[in-house]
């Protein structure tokens, strides 16, 4: 996954996120492509989480899937979640779970509950870098104003780092992708450099939908496991996505 | 390989609004109502995504019985993953029940579908 928010001029922020997934469960060699990616495609819906007639919150997400990865409360914040890998991993935590350590949240139905239920940035922040979740994650979240978005590193009981964004540093934008900010990425899996390529040569003052998506579009930062590309603003309460497609030649991951 | 071209471009423009080869069409919109029960929310949605939501969990029972040829991970979810949905916090047991019976798939699959993200973090 590759996951951004950047800070226009303005102070206006975006939120824009491919979601990939699909490593290694199978390859369709006539095809060339992964066989789960190509099968959760048709399952990507928006979702618009309603109560009393009112927008709560809305939502990229899978039809079956009742967590979520991807999601924007209008005019308050956005929210996507990476993947992060580690020996650690969720399958320890499930294993506890199942064994009667319920401690630890669900790492999809962590993000929804914050969906539904924060009403800031600053609320948002807290629980997701607080709460203790089964498997190791990164959350991305934008708030609605200058300064506001962060990258919380998260292992299954800590929160190992928070990466702020910072205009006065010139930080004017925070990119994740699968590994930690301050560790270089694994060689072959390199889509963070790529990416930050394209934001920096896009600059702060043309920052739009439409930058967002170009960058999204640019391989290996589109790749075979991209499923959808999704666009948020959040002051204007506009979600966009697109399922993606990447044709050979194009890397596998 | 992954940092030469064409596996790494230059940065691209002018993709946007999305057409071409890397578009492979807009994401349908669907309401869930929050004031409904959890049983009930996801049922439209579900009714529309049973086949390709069935065709994902063929595939990962497919992974499953690669990993272990037998066929006894999936009997195991099957059965033991059921007596787990209570634990879940209010409402997403409620929810994922709605989902497979929606779905007419059972439930310990769906159930596995919806915590796949903390299996596959191994």
């Amino acid at each position: 996954c590759t996951s951004v928010v950047a800070e226009d001029s303005s102070g206006k922020l975006y939120h824009a996120r491919n979601l990939d997934f699909g490593l290694f469960l199978g390859w369709d060699v006539k095809n060339s492509s992964w066989m789960i990616t190509e099968l959760l495609r048709p399952l990507v819906v928006n979702v618009n989480f309603v109560r009393n007639n009112k927008t709560v919150f809305m939502s990229t997400s899978f039809a079956g899937y009742v967590g979520m990865l991807t999601g924007m409360k209008p005019g308050i914040f956005t929210l996507t979640m990476n993947e992060r890998f580690s020996l650690d991993g969720g399958y320890i935590g499930v294993i506890e779970w199942i064994l009667g350590d319920r401690d630890g949240s669900w790492m999809s139905f962590l993000t929804r509950s914050v969906l539904e239920n924060a009403t800031s940035y600053d609320e948002a922040k807290a629980l997701l870098s607080k709460t203790q979740i089964l498997a190791p994650a990164y959350f991305i979240l934008g708030g609605n104003k200058s300064g506001d978005a962060c990258v919380i590193t998260r292992s299954r009981k800590s929160c190992l780092d928070i990466w702020e964004l910072d205009t006065k540093d010139d930080r004017w934008y925070v990119l994740e992708t699968n590994y930690d900010h301050w560790k270089p990425p694994l060689p072959i899996d390199n889509r963070r450099d790529p990416a930050k390529k394209c934001m920096n040569r896009t600059g702060q003052k043309n920052i739009s939908f439409t930058t967002m998506y170009d960058v999204l579009s640019t391989k290996p930062v589109l790749n075979k496991l991209t499923t959808y590309t999704a666009l948020m603003s959040v002051s204007d309460g506009k979600l966009e996505a697109y399922l993606r497609d990447c044709p050979d030649p194009c890397v596998p991951w | 390989a992954q940092d030469v071209p064409p596996y790494t471009e230059d940065c691209r423009s002018g993709t946007y609004p999305p057409s071409g080869p890397t578009y492979k069409g807009p994401v349908p919109w669907y309401t869930v109502n929050l004031d409904q029960a959890p049983y009930e929310r996801w049922q439209s949605m579900i009714k529309d995504k049973k086949e390709p939501l069935n065709d994902v969990i063929q595939h990962i029972k497919k992974l499953a019985n690669f990993v272990i040829p037998s066929g006894k991970l999936i009997v195991l979810v099957d059965a033991l993953l059921p007596g787990l949905i209570g634990k879940l916090p209010y409402p997403f047991g409620e929810e994922i029940k709605g989902v497979a019976d929606a779905a007419e798939t059972p439930l310990g699959e769906i159930l596995l579908f919806n915590i796949f993200y903390e299996v596959f973090t191994v």
